[in-house]
């Protein structure tokens, strides 16, 4: 095997020097890959503090970015998504590319005055996001 | 379209996006050429007043609650849900609603003293005209604050509760059709709230959709020193200020949180993102690459 290997050598053309870092470049994450992007709100802010009591804040959250085109096993998504992203790039560039949305929530509790003058604490679902998908 | 988008929403969502009917939508809600004016945050909106053009700070008049009950509901609050509004995982509290209605008359009848105590009569009026058709009720009590600064010294209380039927021609303090009496003793001393569990009373009024209630509730508080004196009658009527009506209840409608769904829904995804080869790898040298990025790991 090493004469073999020796052969190899010898025939093989002298190949130029790879660039490392563009090797490295295709696995690096894309800069705004898709991911939670944290935002914190007042009810005063919107004005709404003379009804909504508690909470003050309120951080709904957001999902933003590019999805990478091997989304598989980061994000959770469907093959759906693989399958769009590939019509996207090699059949019709019309289809949207998959978009960056929330996958996961978690609720929020609320205490507000309702217009008769009676006070109502609420538990609402879907109001913070927690974790992103591509989709 | 709107049209479009309405019919590809899921039952389930179109209910959220559902325009207050009469309400004219600021243009903030209701971007040009939109058909149909969409509730942004469903569930907040749609206890927003409805606005006409103007911006939201000119806010439809809201009568105030009473500054007790603000305090008490602020208290349940905190009991309820972290700073940042997360509601706390606690197993006994079932519910993800809870209502606080002040009396919106009443009609109080000073009875002569009957005993050593001193009697104390009201007939209350609620309205629960907030209540929706998706709220059940799980438990209501009939919350009294005590101003526990004036000094007393230690008083047990009986409390005689009788539900009123509203026939057409009553006056606002309506005749008694059925009563029903029920007696708790509670030292007033060391509370600043006491709840009164009348959920066996409200619950068919409820259950039937009743939107008004009416009762009468009595007080006989015998202080601890047999001879009634003036001081002391002050303290009972001072410290019976009418009391609210507490609404625990479990609202079923999508936008309510269930904490039996949220669990069910984890176990239903379990470790999330799933490791999974994906059938496309080749093509999009998925395989070669999650290889050598496991080999690199």
């Amino acid at each position: 095997s090493r004469r073999r290997r020796d052969g190899n050598l010898k025939e093989a053309p002298a190949t130029p020097p790879y660039n490392l870092s563009e090797y490295f470049k295709q696995f690096l994450f894309p800069q705004n890959e898709c991911e939670l992007h944290s935002f914190r709100l007042s009810f005063s802010q919107l004005k709404w503090d003379r009804w909504i009591i508690a909470p003050h804040r309120y951080s709904p959250q957001y999902c933003k970015g590019d999805c990478p085109r091997v989304v598989g096993h980061r994000y959770g998504s469907p093959v759906h998504t693989m399958v769009q992203n590939l019509i996207y790039e090699k059949l019709d560039p019309s289809v949207p590319k998959p978009s960056c949305v929330p996958a996961e929530y978690s609720p929020l509790s609320v205490l507000t005055i309702e217009p008769d003058g009676s006070i109502v604490y609420k538990e609402y679902e879907d109001m913070i996001a927690t974790k992103c998908t591509c989709r | 379209s709107p049209h479009s988008r309405d019919s590809a929403v899921p039952d389930r969502i179109s209910g959220l996006l559902a325009a207050p009917e009469d309400s004219e939508l600021t243009p903030l809600l209701r971007p040009k050429g939109v058909r149909r004016g969409y509730a942004l945050l469903p569930p907040l909106l749609k206890v927003l007043p409805h606005q006409g053009q103007q911006n939201w700070d000119s806010e439809a008049p809201r009568l105030q609650p009473d500054s007790r009950a603000l305090r008490y509901m602020k208290r349940l609050y905190k009991m309820s849900a972290t700073k940042e509004g997360i509601p706390k995982a606690n197993k006994s509290h079932l519910y993800n609603t809870v209502r606080l209605f002040t009396p919106c008359s009443e009609c109080k009848h000073s009875h002569s003293d009957l005993m050593k105590g001193d009697l104390h009569s009201v007939d209350l009026l609620f309205n629960l005209d907030r209540v929706t058709a998706l709220e059940h009720l799980l438990k209501s009590v009939l919350l009294y604050s005590f101003d526990t600064s004036v000094p007393t010294s230690s008083s047990t209380c009986v409390c005689h509760l009788s539900v009123k039927e509203h026939d057409s021609s009553s006056q606002v303090c309506p005749s008694v059709s059925h009563s029903v009496a029920f007696s708790l003793h509670f030292e007033v001393r060391k509370r600043k709230w006491v709840e009164i569990d009348v959920t066996s009373f409200l619950q068919p009024l409820i259950a039937t959709n009743r939107r008004n209630i009416h009762m009468a509730v009595n007080f006989t508080c015998l202080m601890g020193d047999p001879r009634p004196n003036t001081k002391q009658n002050d303290f009972i009527n001072m410290a019976l200020v009418p009391p609210s009506l507490l609404l625990y209840l479990n609202d079923t409608s999508e936008q309510a949180y269930h904490r039996w769904n949220s669990l069910r829904h984890r176990r239903k995804n379990p470790a999330w993102p799933r490791q999974r080869s994906s059938p496309f790898a080749d093509v999009t040298g998925d395989e070669g690459r999650e290889n050598t990025q496991l080999k690199r790991a």
